[in-house]
């Protein structure tokens, strides 16, 4: 089984000032991919939703890339570790 | 912090200054995205700070060892993300960790950050002695919020930040309503992305810089290689860092009385006349010797039992230093000294062993006096404290370098600031600590020098746009050090700073206060440089939330409305336009002074620009052509518009490439 990273999927600027709906939209984008609401409440790690939009899920690979060709979706990014200047 | 603010024209004795004139920057919310903050430091008492700004949404989350009342009307805010650390770390065991589970910081980086950017007024302080005064921020009233996203691995000895926690962070800190956002953090170097906005800071930062908030970056430390500059996107104010006029002279007497000066920051006992040695093979021995810092390990436990050693190295991280201390102590000798080339990352060697730091030069001095004498000696004195002339000002080493690899018509980094031996607060766990203080060196404490300089800036000229700061710091910056001597860039040999050093120079508050005019920037030119870097009609429309067509043929990346002008491929002629928008008095000329490139032409167009009431923003062409007939490396100059009070200032930095997309190697 393909092991599952946490990836960033980057969707622009908000698309409602609600955040809560914005966080809904996410679960929504999320179980639609992964088939189920609970795989989605699993899989997410964050909803950016104040400042911008997009969420941090755990996904595989081929997940990744399937989420990628949804509308909405400016880029999709593996997680990475920033170190102290 | 101690000098820093004197040196760069802050200090609070002056009779009047931006300091003044802002109340310190009182209603001013910095916030740092770090390891945390420790709560109870001196650097974040509260005393003589008003109420809280109104418009602050933010919180003080309660976790390990931190409840709400650790914030005050100074420390304002903390929160800490760590969803992705753990969904990444399943290693990481919270109860063993000896991190906080919580904002409170263990390792002390933040706390440093934090304090240097808007700590309050500590008097008396000095690291051991050294670097004694006043440890303040540069806003030292202003508002401090921290979010913790940089956690401690007790397994790796080593602190991560998963780039998906600091985004949360910022994602909150937008909507806590921070004015200023400080991120003493940096991609690890290969750069992962192609573009600015595959990376993680920049995205969060693109959106920040769209609400109005400036986001203050540290360039890195990987100089001083070429184009090692990180967080490089445009609307991303990146920092270099610098050293002050201070220095830390530690007396080394030879036998023969010569007395040479090395760095330290030894707060020991005087090591009286002690045997010196420098391991290398007597000639007629099977064993084996090295004078190599890093293999001193090598040599037999009683070439180096009671002595002082020299050795040699290549290396300008402190890691060699710290190495050959060990090696030296493990064997049972008395004290190191390492000849290398300036690293500019004094500190101090673990339970006062003297380490001393010298140059080759120096290092050859001391070499020929141990051959020349057979029992040589030497005496090490404790480090002093060295302040103004002769110290002068450098690029550090470490500070990494432009130009821009993403997008090399970018100029990065964009400013210097001291960067090097700051004293500021750090937490008493950090096994550096010195009552709750410590000094450190990186871009990592350049940054919130700029953080603290824009939150003064911002409470000066609170509509001012994140770019209108970042070009007012620009334009006015000093090309020399505040005495008028030559900056110089450490590197594989020093050379003068330029551009790709220190971006726009060194940062002059005061000047930086009233430039003049600013090359302003709103969504329309963030929009301009993303079509010019590649990215597709769709992408963009949905990066700022309304529909948006690239033009045809898509613009040039050179029209970006930075306050620098950078040609990196220039082969015939290149025509480009800046816009200024008047800041300073309504009526005002200002007339164009150039020094262009070596066999550069520069041309501008109008030569003079005429604000009035109804005049607030002129456009002007430049246009630039080469007399080179070669590939060249680049060159530096300057266009400055001047109306005898204000000269604004922008760095020309251009390279002709007759042959373009060619590399050589000749």
């Amino acid at each position: 089984a393909e092991t599952s990273k946490v990836h960033i999927v980057y969707l622009g600027e908000k698309q409602h000032e609600d955040p809560e709906f914005v966080t809904e939209s996410h679960h929504q984008m999320l179980s639609s991919l992964l088939g189920s609401k609970e795989d989605a409440h699993d899989s997410m790690v964050y909803s950016y939703r104040q400042g911008f939009s997009g969420f941090a899920a755990k996904l595989t690979e081929s997940q990744a890339k399937n989420i990628a060709d949804l509308p909405g979706v400016v880029h999709v990014i593996p997680d990475s570790l920033y170190e102290l200047a | 912090t101690t000098r820093t603010w004197d040196y760069l024209g802050l200090s609070a004795s002056n009779p009047k200054n931006l300091l003044d004139d802002v109340n310190m920057g009182d209603q001013v919310i910095i916030g740092f995205i770090d390891t945390g903050v420790w709560p109870e430091s001196e650097s974040f008492n509260d005393n003589g700070v008003g109420p809280i700004p109104s418009q602050w949404r933010g919180g003080c989350e309660s976790g390990e060892n931190f409840i709400s009342t650790n914030c005050n009307r100074k420390l304002i805010g903390a929160k800490y993300f760590m969803n992705g650390f753990l969904a990444e770390s399943q290693g990481f065991n919270s109860t063993d960790s000896r991190d906080y589970i919580s904002a409170r910081d263990y390792l002390g980086h933040g706390t440093h950050v934090a304090s240097i950017a808007g700590g309050s007024f500590v008097p008396n302080i000095s690291y051991k002695g050294l670097a004694g005064g006043t440890v303040r921020g540069g806003a030292p009233r202003a508002r401090i919020a921290i979010y913790k996203a940089c956690w401690y691995m007790d397994q790796l000895q080593d602190i991560t930040c998963s780039s998906s926690d600091i985004l949360k962070a910022m994602d909150e800190a937008i909507h806590d309503g921070v004015h200023v956002l400080s991120l003493s953090l940096g991609a690890q170097v290969p750069l992962y992305p192609e573009t600015d906005l595959r990376d993680r800071i920049s995205i969060g930062a693109f959106h920040a810089v769209a609400k109005g908030i400036v986001v203050v970056c540290a360039g890195g430390n990987a100089g001083p290689a070429a184009q090692t500059v990180v967080n490089t996107a445009p609307w991303i104010l990146t920092v270099a860092a610098t050293t002050l006029d201070r220095s830390f002279p530690t007396p080394v007497t030879l036998g023969n009385n010569k007395t040479i000066l090395g760095q330290a920051l030894y707060t020991g006992p005087e090591l009286g006349f002690t045997s010196l040695v420098y391991p290398e093979d007597p000639g007629n021995s099977i064993e084996t010797f090295s004078g190599v810092c890093e293999r001193l390990n090598l040599n037999p436990n009683r070439t180096m039992a009671g002595k002082v050693v020299l050795c040699f190295t290549t290396e300008t991280l402190h890691a060699a230093v710290s190495r050959a201390a060990s090696s030296v102590k493990a064997a049972g000798g008395l004290g190191v000294i390492i000849a290398r080339n300036p690293g500019y990352n004094l500190t101090p060697c673990r339970d006062d062993f003297p380490c001393v730091a010298i140059d080759y030069e120096l290092g050859t001095d001391i070499l020929l006096y141990i051959r020349s004498t057979r029992s040589p000696v030497v005496k090490i004195q404790p480090s002093r404290t060295l302040l103004g002339q002769p110290i002068g000002t450098k690029v550090a080493t470490f500070s990494s370098r432009g130009p821009n690899s993403i997008a090399p018509a970018i100029l990065k980094p964009d400013i210097g600031a001291p960067g090097v031996s700051i004293l500021a607060a750090t937490s008493p766990d950090s096994n550096q600590s010195s009552g709750g203080f410590d000094i450190l060196a990186g871009t990592s404490m350049a940054a919130p020098v700029i953080s603290g300089v824009v939150a003064l800036l911002k409470a000066l000229h609170p509509t001012w746009s994140p770019a209108a700061f970042r070009s007012a710091i620009v334009t006015t910056a000093w090309r020399t050090d505040p005495f008028g001597e030559q900056i110089f860039a450490e590197g594989s040999s020093r050379k003068v700073a330029d551009p790709f050093d220190y971006g726009g120079g060194l940062v002059n508050p005061e000047k930086a206060a009233e430039p003049g005019l600013v090359y302003d920037m709103g969504p329309q030119d963030y929009i301009l440089y993303l079509c010019s870097a590649g990215y597709n009609d769709s992408s963009i429309s949905q990066l700022v939330g309304n529909v948006t067509v690239c033009s045809n043929p898509k613009p040039s990346i050179l029209d970006v409305n930075l306050p620098s002008i950078t040609i990196p491929n220039l082969k015939d002629e290149v025509n480009l336009t800046r816009t200024v928008s008047n800041v300073g008095p309504v009526d005002s000329v200002y007339k164009v002074m150039v020094e262009p490139p070596l066999g550069v032409q520069v041309v501008v167009t109008p030569e003079s620009l005429v604000f009035n009431s109804t005049t607030k923003r002129v456009s002007y062409m430049v246009r630039v052509t080469t007399t080179h007939k070669i590939n060249t490396g680049f060159y530096f100059g300057s266009l400055i518009w001047t109306d005898s009070v204000h000269n604004v200032t922008i760095a020309v930095s251009v390279r002709t490439q007759i042959l373009q997309n060619y590399y050589d190697e000749n």
